[in-house]
């Protein structure tokens, strides 16, 4: 394991974490799309089926397993819970999430390494992750800002290297770091791994990678500009 | 196999 896979485990994790902690904490789920994170869901549940067959790592495992159980917690929360449930913006959360499901699940059926049960829905996983985000873009642009969203951006951990790696900046720095920051640390984790292992091979998964990051820049022109104009975050009407 | 395939990736 290299140090860019490890950043990006890290500050993936801990989005996802302080997601959950910050909905429990404010008992508010207001500006979170509940479709994006059923699809999270899905994506992390799907994926990990060889939990049950293949062993690779303690941490391997671990890991896995809070992926799983801390995105259930957060659609636990927002479906369920009696106060964090009210404050769902359920009429503005409006994307067809089913569409895409079918789709990736399609393209998983044409586009795969193996015809077999794991490596479809593998395959599935990596391309219903790469657009899971749509449904939350959508409830963006209605909502009309992402305050919320700071319930995604971090504090502490992959801070530092993110500023020094990607931003490069010396005369204002970003006081959070967003939550697709781990996106920036997988990509060097791959052009790292192409470089230093001689049969590394994962086309599906870079190629919707980038598409997946591709998405993401839309947050990143958004937070580019809050950081450009050192002001809150708030998208056009 | 895992290793090669970047399948031991989360």
């Amino acid at each position: 394991m290299n140090i860019f896979r490890f950043a990006g485990d890290m500050t993936h994790l801990i989005s996802i974490l302080v997601l959950l902690l910050k909905i429990y904490a404010t008992k508010t789920c207001s500006g979170i799309s509940l479709k994006t994170q059923e699809l999270y869901a899905l994506v992390f549940v799907t994926r990990y089926l060889d939990l049950f067959t293949d062993f690779i790592s303690v941490y391997n495992t671990v890991m896995k397993l809070v992926f799983i159980g801390s995105t259930l917690a957060i659609v636990w929360c927002m479906r369920l819970h009696r106060v964090v449930r009210r404050s769902y913006n359920r009429e503005l959360d409006t994307f067809r999430h089913y569409f895409l499901v079918a789709g990736c699940f399609a393209l998983a059926l044409v586009l795969h390494e193996k015809f077999t049960f794991q490596e479809v829905f593998w395959a599935f996983s990596i391309y219903l992750e790469a657009v899971a985000i749509l449904p939350q873009l959508v409830l963006l642009q209605r909502s009309g800002n992402v305050d919320n969203l700071t319930g995604q951006y971090i504090f502490f951990l992959g801070y530092l290297t993110f500023s020094v790696l990607i931003l490069l900046s010396c005369s204002s720095q970003p006081t959070e770091m967003p939550f697709w920051a781990y996106r920036a640390f997988y990509i060097l984790n791959w052009i790292y791994r192409y470089f230093t292992e001689q049969h590394f091979s994962r086309w599906i998964a870079c190629i919707s990678g980038l598409i997946q990051t591709a998405l993401y820049a839309d947050f990143f022109y958004y937070y580019f500009l809050s950081w450009k104009n050192n002001a809150t975050l708030k998208l056009p009407a | 196999a895992h290793q090669d395939t970047g399948k031991d990736e989360l």
